[in-house]
């Protein structure tokens, strides 16, 4: 999906 | 990585930073809201459950434990240490933070990137910290007088996401990057922090005793 991102961010 | 995001993430780490020195100097957590603590735990154990499971990042490894431990120090001191815990405003830290953990899990379990478990926990942390300055915030208003230390803690800590903001806007335009739940959740939390700034801001300026109405 569009809104899934890899978390690579605090 | 850019300038915006790791002033954001050093400016955080200042917050905490504060926070703890004057912990451990006054001896005291008076103006401290336990309530915005115990969020605080909360959120960072929430959203850092991948710590093991996602490769292990140079960058975000250490950062996401430091926070992990230093703000179960800070509940620790607060709650069981015998000399601060006396000096905590436990009567005028009166924030229901209860009734924001709830509605936060519930939207997270509808708008989320993803339905896992990883995914829903962590869209609850982003949500939760957005509101868990709340209990922070009333109780400054309630203080008379709010010390320097507790006033730049909570400066720093609405400064860090403000500063997200500026990454994201960053990320957007450089990287075509788009995550609207920490965005608006961003939003929302820098929005909360508007007045304070403005109280903060003035009384550095007047060079006089920071005072919320």
């Amino acid at each position: 999906e569009c809104l899934y991102q890899p978390k690579d961010e605090l | 990585m850019n300038a915006f995001r790791l002033l954001a993430d050093l400016t955080h780490l200042l917050s905490i930073i504060i926070l703890l020195v004057k912990i451990r100097t006054t001896k005291s957590c008076a103006g401290i809201s336990l309530k915005t603590q115990d969020l605080y735990v909360l959120v960072f154990i929430s959203r850092y459950l991948d710590l093991f499971t996602r490769p292990l990042s140079l960058y975000n490894t250490p950062f996401k434990l430091v926070f992990l431990a230093t703000s179960i120090t800070i509940v620790y001191y607060m709650r069981y240490h015998k000399v601060v815990k006396q000096t905590y405003n436990k009567d005028s830290d009166t924030f229901k933070h209860y009734f924001l953990i709830l509605p936060c899990a519930v939207l997270a379990f509808f708008i989320n990137p993803k339905f896992t478990f990883i995914e829903v926990l962590w869209s609850f942390s982003i949500y939760l910290e957005a509101v868990a300055i709340l209990p922070q915030l009333v109780l400054l208003q309630s203080s008379s007088n709010i010390d320097n230390l507790t006033g730049n803690y909570v400066f720093m800590l609405g400064a860090y996401r403000a500063l997200y903001l500026l990454n994201w806007i960053y990320r957007f335009f450089a990287e075509d990057v788009v995550r609207w739940i920490p965005w608006i959740a961003g939003l929302v939390q820098t929005a909360l922090y508007a007045d304070f700034f403005y109280y903060y801001i003035k009384s550095w300026r007047n060079n006089e005793r920071l005072k919320l109405p």
